[in-house]
């Protein structure tokens, strides 16, 4: 299938923060995630514990349930295998770093059971 | 070059809450 990421995953992506301030995509930090989302009028940051990861019947896919936010609720997503998620201070992470590093140039960690990524909710949910 | 907003890099894991 054609599998293909969003290109702002591809290193030397340039990602602007909140404030305005301009990076690339390998270079983010945790506090870059966390200073933007302050700004924010709508979003915040949530964060996102990896509880199962399993295969998917899509090829390259699997299935990732996280358990979300203070109330742990349980959210599941299929994504591509190369997928990569921003892990609290480790970084990008992915289910097949290899394939990842490969296809778009970004290194990554191993996304394991118990990692804690950052997501995104909305503010007032009211 | 493009720029891209730095939320298009986190996923949107919205709980639906009902509390």
């Amino acid at each position: 299938p054609s599998s293909a990421l969003p290109s702002y995953f591809m290193k030397g992506s340039i990602i602007q923060l909140a404030d305005g301030e301009l990076k690339r995509v390998e270079d983010l930090r945790t506090e870059d995630f966390l200073q933007s989302a302050e700004v924010s009028k709508e979003l915040k940051i949530d964060s996102s514990t990896v509880e199962r990861i399993d295969s998917s019947r899509t090829p390259d896919a699997v299935i990732i349930q996280f358990s979300v936010g203070e109330h742990k609720v349980q959210v599941c997503v299929e994504v591509l295998v190369e997928y990569p998620f921003f892990v609290f201070g480790q970084g990008w992470s992915s289910c097949c770093p290899d394939r990842t590093t490969q296809l778009l140039a970004l290194s990554c960690a191993k996304l394991s059971v118990g990692d804690v990524c950052i997501s995104l909710t909305l503010k007032s949910l009211r | 070059v493009p720029v891209f907003p730095w939320h298009s890099l986190v996923p949107f894991l919205a709980p639906t809450q009902s509390d």
